[in-house]
Parts: structure tokens; C-alpha cells; sequence
């Protein structure tokens, strides 16, 4: 396995780089296995069926590395400090998160060592503290007007309470104070216990 | 407006708005989105019934009404932009979807893509008058993303100079197709054309299915509803079989692909080119991951900065449950999600736009790449994206549970997307041969270039000579 790449975990082009490498690894091992297959006499069809497994992990990880690559690259257009500086704290939680609920291709590849995935850990949880405090203005800045959320729970005034009781007492099973049921049903059943 | 959520909006430490302008793609779009919306909820014909209290019938009823309004209004306020008709859609859809969706989004885009000049003057002013309304049969009762595998026949016939389409089988009965049931009076019909006695594969036709003015079933059409689904509740989701049905010669799409009077079959520059529309499709779907997923989180932040739970230190009062590391760790990281995927949404278009160009101009050299990113990506996006919604409406407790939250009906919305326009695993595969197959040329010491070039850069690295 490869030396451990330098990795910065708060430079978000040294953890592209290291998707990428982790992409990389698992093309290079989907292919190879397709290899493997083939020199046990197995047909094309067959030698590609049994390295499936490989070949979606193998694209899911191209796939990780592309949004990743993506979101770091936009970045670079974005000139507002501010905005910047929480963006970056996105960016570094959504690769850093990543690579911690992947560990396992990140370690098998060598492209990380045990110690930066616990520092990767650390840094987390730092982040969250860091971005809860604009966690509510960055799903503002979404602008999704009320009427397009539909959401007693995400409405912009936060008054849930008040409206979650208004429509419940607006649904069609409360339109009579005693539901017909009680007279057809319940009422006899009384009567003949 | 509640004292928690004005605290917290006092706490932010950038200008919101001009986020919001980035994500839009500018502040002139921000201003022109927020207008095409205001149309929508100063409406007083939009104000409708909730969805949640009424029937299946009454719910599809008031979906065909609102898609009828759309249509006028969008005529009437002169809005032709495909980003601001979009806009003003999702306004008046909500988190719901339209009874003819797919006119819009599959039955038009195939036309102005594939049929040739003569078939345009002829089909384009019936579809965008709604003479024809029409949708994209495709997927049948027993085969679906495997395209090849479908079964529904078109035979040309050079006596009649007419196709004659069939559904052979049960399992070859047209099925899912949005609108196909109850709405529409047209479908595209996706077949394996005969000629000459020889088969060419999967091509486009344009078959009428119900009468145009008394909109009843036209004489070997069997078509209805399948039935109420998991959500999608708007929808006429329906089938089609096709007893011998007959259809002139100039009803098969054919801007690529071409059937002489004599029956000569003349194939397209690139048999890609069938799934132009699928590309276009998944292209988009990538985007609407991102909506669905920053929807489900505005829901579960709001929400979670309101909610007071519990306490986290003696004898205070009870905290936000925001204010918990494990809600933080559950929402922040799919809040970052949320705008990864906007971004790769809008680099997803910018290319889908930019690459279509060059078709048109008959280069077709990155058609292959586009078509694995768009599969790959159209997965990797939705299956994320499914899970995070999920994460979201648990992490509301019992009222994420309740039709009020609109979790629920965003998340039964949103989770087709992991199995239609090509179902997810599959999709990875089709990724997979591409990445695979990149690596031979790279392995090969040939120079790759776009999102792939990465795998000549690891060849390198083998190489290089490691300090012992």
C-alpha cells in the first residue's frame, strides 16, 4: 500500500486529493478482479457480474469525489468572506464526515492512518459547534417561501405549536363532535353487553 | 414570530440574502424567482383543498385543475423561460406532482429532440396547444431499465406504409408512465422496430391512444390507472397494451433513425441518441435531490432551534434540541449535503446545456462521459439524499410522523427518484463500465481527459520511484 498521503484535514484540496485517490483504488481494484475472473476461464459476462460488488463502490466513490471536486470548486467563485468562511465550514464538514463514514476504503487504500481519521473525529465536532450558530440562516438563505414548504414544522415564523393544533381541528375526522360511528357502532354494542 | 428562531437569525454571521443570491445564480434571479412565486400564493385560483384530507379522485381532480390554471396563466403572464415556467411549477406544485409532468418533461423535450423538420411543423404546435397532450411510455410490466429487454413491437408494414404496434405479452403491457392513464391523448411508445423482417432495436413512436374530442380509449388501446402508490397521489400513473395498433409511417420519431416508404431502415450517428432525453432527465434529477434534500432540512433546522427537550445541565431550563451534539451531527452534515448537491446540480446543467450544444452541431465526443456523470451522479444524489430525508423527518419525532410536517409527502415524492430514469444500482453500472473502460486506455498509457482524467494521474504515481 502507498505511504499514507500528506493530509491536511483542514485543506480542502489535500482531502479532494485524497477522494480522488480513494476513487482511484477502487477502480484500479474493480478492474483488476474483472482480471482475476478472466484468468479463472470465466466469460466476460460472468468476470463483469462477479465483480459488481467492486463496480458500484468503485462508482460511488468516483461519484463522492466529483461532488466533492465540485463543491471545493465553487468556492473559489465565491467572493463575500463571510459567506466564504461558512461555506468552507460546510464544505470541510460534508468531505471530512465523508471520509469518516467511508474509514474503511480511506485506511485500505493507505491513504490515511488511524490517528488522522480520530483527528478527522475532533474536527467535527468542532465544526458542528461552529456551524450551529448559522445553521438556521443557511436553510433561510434556501428562501423557500411557506407556501412551497407545506410545513406546520418548518414555517418561517417558527410558530408550530399554534398552527399543528389549528390543522389537526381542520381535518375532515373532526368536522362532527361525535363521529357517526358511535351510533351505529358503539352505542348498539352497549346495549347488548 | 417566535423568540427562539428570531434569536437565532439575530446569531448569523452572514448576509443571508446574498447567499440566497449565489444559490440562485445571481440577485437579478432572486428578485425575478421571488416575483414569478408571488403569482402563485396572491392567487386566490390556487387556493386549494388540503390534499391530506381529501380521496384519491377528488386529490387527481384538483391536480388536472391546478396543471389546466398553470398552463393559462403561464400564457397569460407570458412566461416562456424553461428555468422561470419551473419556477413557477414548483411554487404552485408544492411538494406534490402534476398530472401532466410528463407532457412537459418528457413528451415535449423527445419531440424537440427527435423529431425531423417535417414531423416538428406537425407535432410541436398540437403539443405546446394542448391539442395533444402526451406523455413517454417506456418502462413495461415485467422490464425497465434493462431498455433492450422491452418487448412491445412495431412492424412496418410497406403495403399500408403503417406501423403496426403490439404488446406480445403480459409482462410487454406499458406501465408507470405519469399521465398515461387518465390524462393523456397521446404517448411516445418506446419499441423494438421490425422491418423487412429484421429487427433495429429500441425507437420512439408516437402513438394516439384516446380520441382527441371525446377523449374515450381508440380501438385497440386498453388503458386505465394502476392503481394508488406509495405517494405520487396527483399522478394517473397508468398502463397501456397495444392490440395491433396502426400508426402511418410518419409517426416514428425519426430526426436520427429513418424507415424508407420501401422499408429500408437507415440507423442513427449514435445509438446514445434514444437516450438523449434520459440524460436530460437524470441531469435534472440531480437537481431536484438537492431541492428536496434543503427542503427536509429548513423543515428539521426550524424545527429543531424551536423544540425544547430534555435539560443538558441540572436544573436549567430545557435546552433547544439544537443545542445537542447528536441532532448537530445528525442535520449539519446533511445540510452540507443539501448545498454540495445545489452546486452539483448547477454545474449538472451548466454541461447537460453546454454538451447538447455540440451535438447539435453533430459532435458527439463527450455524449459517452455525460451519459456515465449523469447515471452516476443521478444515483449517488438520490440514493444520499433519500436516507438524509429520512434522518430529517426522525429527527422531528413523533410530528415529522404527522402529514403536517410535509416530510412524509416530501420523502414518498422524492423516493421514486432512486428506482425511475433508471434504477439506482444499475445506474452505478453503467458508470462502472465507463471508469472501467477509461482505466484500459489510461493503463494503455493513452491521455484521458474530463472528470476521468484523474485515472492517468494514479498510473503516474504507481510509477514514480518511492524512497526506499
Amino acid at each position: 500500500a502507498a505511504r499514507p498521503t500528506v493530509v491536511d484535514i483542514n485543506d480542502l484540496s489535500s482531502l479532494v486529493e485524497v477522494y480522488k485517490l480513494r476513487a482511484a483504488t477502487l477502480v484500479e481494484m474493480a478492474a483488476k478482479n474483472i482480471q482475476q475472473e478472466l484468468q479463472r476461464r470465466k466469460s466476460q459476462e460472468d468476470a463483469w457480474n462477479n465483480s459488481c460488488i467492486d463496480l458500484v463502490r468503485a462508482s460511488d466513490a468516483h461519484c463522492h469525489y466529483v461532488v466533492v471536486k465540485l463543491f471545493t470548486d465553487k468556492l473559489g467563485e465565491i467572493g463575500d468572506t463571510a459567506i466564504h468562511s461558512v461555506l468552507s465550514n460546510l464544505a470541510l464538514l460534508y468531505a471530512l464526515h465523508g471520509i469518516t463514514k467511508n474509514s474503511g476504503d480511506f485506511l485500505m487504500a493507505g491513504l490515511l492512518s488511524v490517528p488522522q481519521v480520530l483527528q478527522m473525529s475532533l474536527r467535527i465536532k468542532e465544526l458542528l459547534s461552529q456551524l450551529r450558530l448559522n445553521a438556521v440562516a443557511l436553510v433561510d438563505a434556501f428562501d423557500i417561501h411557506d407556501k412551497k414548504l407545506n410545513s406546520v414544522l418548518g414555517r418561517y415564523d417558527g410558530n408550530v405549536y399554534e398552527h399543528m393544533f389549528e390543522w389537526a381541528r381542520s381535518s375532515p375526522l373532526n368536522t362532527e363532535e361525535v363521529h357517526e360511528s358511535f351510533h351505529k357502532y358503539l352505542k348498539p354494542l352497549r346495549s347488548k353487553l | 414570530m417566535n423568540p427562539d428562531i428570531v434569536k437565532e437569525r439575530n446569531n448569523a454571521t452572514f448576509d443571508v440574502e446574498k447567499l440566497t443570491y449565489i444559490l440562485d445564480g445571481g440577485p437579478e434571479k432572486t428578485i425575478r424567482r421571488r416575483e414569478i412565486e408571488s403569482l402563485v400564493f396572491n392567487d386566490p385560483d390556487f387556493k386549494e383543498k388540503d390534499p391530506n384530507f381529501l380521496s384519491r379522485s377528488e386529490r387527481y381532480d384538483q391536480a388536472v385543475r391546478k396543471s389546466a390554471q398553470m398552463i393559462l396563466k403561464l400564457r397569460e403572464y407570458g412566461i416562456a423561460d424553461p428555468d422561470e415556467i419551473q419556477q413557477y411549477k414548483t411554487m404552485a406544485k408544492g411538494n406534490l406532482h402534476e398530472a401532466m409532468g410528463l407532457h412537459f418533461a418528457m413528451f415535449l423535450p423527445t419531440l424537440y429532440s427527435q423529431c425531423d423538420p417535417q414531423q416538428s411543423r406537425k407535432w410541436l404546435p398540437l403539443a405546446e396547444s394542448f391539442q395533444v397532450v402526451g406523455t413517454y411510455a417506456q418502462t413495461e410490466l415485467g422490464h425497465g431499465t434493462h431498455l433492450r429487454g422491452l418487448e412491445t413491437t412495431a412492424t412496418f408494414d410497406p403495403a399500408t406504409q403503417e406501423f403496426v404496434l403490439n404488446s406480445p405479452t403480459i409482462s410487454s403491457i406499458k406501465w408507470w408512465p405519469g399521465g398515461l392513464g387518465k390524462t393523456s391523448n397521446h404517448a411516445i411508445v418506446l419499441a423494438q422496430l421490425y422491418t423487412l423482417g429484421k429487427c433495429h432495436g429500441l425507437h420512439a413512436f408516437i402513438v394516439p391512444v384516446r380520441d382527441m374530442s371525446t377523449h374515450e380509449p381508440l380501438p385497440g388501446i386498453v388503458v386505465g390507472d394502476i392503481g394508488p402508490k406509495f405517494g405520487f397521489s396527483e399522478v394517473d400513473n397508468g398502463f397501456l397494451k397495444l392490440e395491433n395498433v396502426r400508426i402511418p409511417r410518419e409517426n416514428m420519431l425519426m430526426k436520427y433513425a429513418k424507415v424508407d416508404p420501401d422499408g429500408t431502415y437507415m440507423k442513427p450517428p449514435s445509438a446514445k441518441l434514444t437516450y438523449g432525453t434520459m440524460v436530460f432527465i437524470r441531469s435534472m434529477i440531480v437537481g431536484e435531490s438537492a431541492r428536496a434534500l434543503a427542503k427536509s432540512c429548513t423543515i428539521a433546522i426550524r424545527y429543531s432551534a424551536v423544540r425544547h427537550q430534555s435539560e443538558i445541565r441540572q436544573g436549567e431550563p430545557e435546552p433547544q434540541i439544537i443545542d445537542y451534539q447528536t441532532q448537530q451531527y445528525k442535520l449539519l452534515p446533511l445540510l452540507a449535503m443539501a448545498y454540495a448537491f445545489t452546486f452539483v446540480g448547477q454545474y449538472m446543467k451548466q454541461t447537460y446545456l453546454r454538451i447538447t450544444g455540440d451535438i447539435n452541431q453533430g459532435d458527439f465526443s463527450e455524449l459517452p462521459e455525460l451519459h456515465a456523470l449523469s447515471a452516476g451522479l443521478k444515483a449517488f444524489t438520490t440514493w444520499e439524499a433519500n436516507n438524509a430525508i429520512e434522518v430529517c423527518r426522525m429527527s422531528c419525532g413523533g410530528h415529522g410522523y404527522s402529514r403536517s410536517s410535509a416530510l412524509p409527502d416530501i420523502y414518498v415524492e422524492f423516493t421514486p427518484t432512486c428506482t425511475y430514469e433508471g434504477e439506482n444500482t444499475v445506474m452505478m453500472l453503467q458508470t462502472a463500465r465507463y471508469l472501467v473502460k477509461s482505466y484500459r486506455q489510461a493503463k494503455a498509457g493513452q491521455q484521458l481527459s474530463g472528470i476521468v482524467s484523474y485515472l492517468n494521474e494514479t498510473q503516474d504515481r504507481r510509477v514514480q520511484p518511492q524512497p526506499v
